[in-house]
């Protein structure tokens, strides 16, 4: 069914990378075929999933963006040790991409005929985005229908939002008009605390049922996995991180439309 | 006696702007007078220090930037709630300086001139960068003398440190060869978790003793404190995220030769 969702919060740290790995990962698990698309220069995700010495040159996300040929994906798609579950990477060259894309003809919407092509072939496409609302960023918000938000519960995380939806309104009259928002992931949530708390109330007053049930506790077993190249759910299971992914797996797959 | 430091790490929410609050007003409290400049469109540190509402139009660190003629440093300078520590301002403004900084003639070297004109009035002026090793940053690192790193102790912010210190050593190459390491700062440290304890030992292993003996622990009040628009030392003095910043104050006073 091909669905193309951007996992994006300009706000550095609140778990994007973290929930790309491991929410593909629980899908793939869960029999769907899933492509995931670094657009980070800091590659963590390529990283993260134990695939940055499989990363040749010339074969990242970065030649899809800059080059003026249209690329064909499975040049460039590289398997995981998840069974459905396959990798467009990313390596430092794309730093460069982000001031090289400056002076491009559409320069926003480089990627999205990219996933075009591949979008038949996957249930999901995810794409993994850098902490800024950049040209990259751009470009995910363009590839994609929708946006999925992680958001950890605190201050700095809040205010941030307000600039993504705008951005998110922005792209969609000039760009995109079919995206949409996918969902908001409570992330790193210390339910402790009471400034979690308030912060998970204002979201959910905000956004109302678009905030997952799933929440995503703070975990250190899910900050231990990308360390040995694996998604939580094949280096530890049964942890609460791994459980929340799967579990936030189970919530999106229920709420598919019946088709 | 106008020491110009960048705290950056392209990692996101390793801790740059809690550092760049918190330890500026640490050393104010100290009797130092201090200047903070906020380089990050998403203007966190204006925003935590209380200052968005006080921010006027053409009045920030964009305006330094992109304009042709020089600034006066003072005309966008703005008291804090702490006395001898100032802020020039960012707001959302700043996302465009990226794309605008592009096509500028000596583009990287924007903001060394408006901080040189500060220097002699300040003991301390601090620069807080967004998570990217992009052309905003890459003006903190030429307009600075130190680079202080924040690291949390996991592993994305670990594999990032080998980029930023090559980035460092470019930028000495080629536009600032005076810019050195002024320190690198544990943060958000979790001491009951190996990876933390493991991180931390690889990092005082490469570093020595760059790496401060203070070690900021994970702590509320450090995450409450900008919602509140105040640094952890007026919120709760008492916490201690306050003190472990107080501590970082005092060792760096402490490191300073003998004048
Ligand atoms: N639920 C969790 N529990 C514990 N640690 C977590 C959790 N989620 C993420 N982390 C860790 O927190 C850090 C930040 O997460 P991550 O890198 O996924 O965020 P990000 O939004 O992708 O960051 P960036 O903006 O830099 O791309 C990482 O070290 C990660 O391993
Ligand atoms: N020692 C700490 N204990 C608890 N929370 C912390 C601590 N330090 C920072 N935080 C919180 O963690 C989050 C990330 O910190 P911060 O925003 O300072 O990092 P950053 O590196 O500036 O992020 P970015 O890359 O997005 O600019 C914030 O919500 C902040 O309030
Ligand atoms: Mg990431
Ligand atoms: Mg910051």
């Amino acid at each position: 069914m091909g669905r193309i969702i951007s996992i994006a919060n300009q706000k550095g740290g609140v778990g994007k990378t973290t929930t790309a790995i491991n929410l593909a990962a629980s899908l793939a698990m869960g029999e769907r075929s899933v492509l995931l698309v670094d657009l980070d220069p800091q590659s963590n995700l390529t990283s993260g999933i134990g695939l940055t010495e499989a990363v040749a040159s010339k074969r990242t996300v970065y030649e899809a963006l800059t080059s003026d040929t249209p690329l064909d994906p499975r040049e460039i798609e590289l398997d995981t040790q998840v069974t459905g579950l396959r990798l467009i990477p990313a390596d430092r060259h794309l730093t460069g991409a982000e001031v090289e894309l400056v002076g491009m003809l559409a320069r926003e919407s480089r990627l999205r005929p990219l996933l075009q092509q591949a979008k038949s072939r996957y249930d999901y496409i995810f794409i993994d985005t850098p902490p800024s609302l950049g040209l990259l960023t751009l470009n995910a918000l363009v590839a994609a229908e929708t946006i999925l938000i992680p958001l950890n519960c605190e201050y700095f995380a809040l205010e941030g939002l307000a600039e993504l939806t705008s951005t998110m309104q922005r792209v969609r009259a000039t760009l995109n008009p079919t995206l949409d928002l996918e969902g908001v992931l409570l992330t790193m949530a210390d339910t402790r605390t009471r400034l979690g708390q308030g912060v998970a109330e204002e979201v959910r007053r905000h956004f109302g049922d678009k905030v997952y049930d799933t929440v995503i506790p703070r975990n250190v077993r899910l900050a231990e996995a990308p360390g040995h190249g694996l998604p939580a759910i094949l280096y530890d299971v049964r942890s609460r991180g791994a459980e929340a992914y799967l579990a936030l797996a189970r919530e999106i797959l229920d709420r598919e439309a019946p088709r």
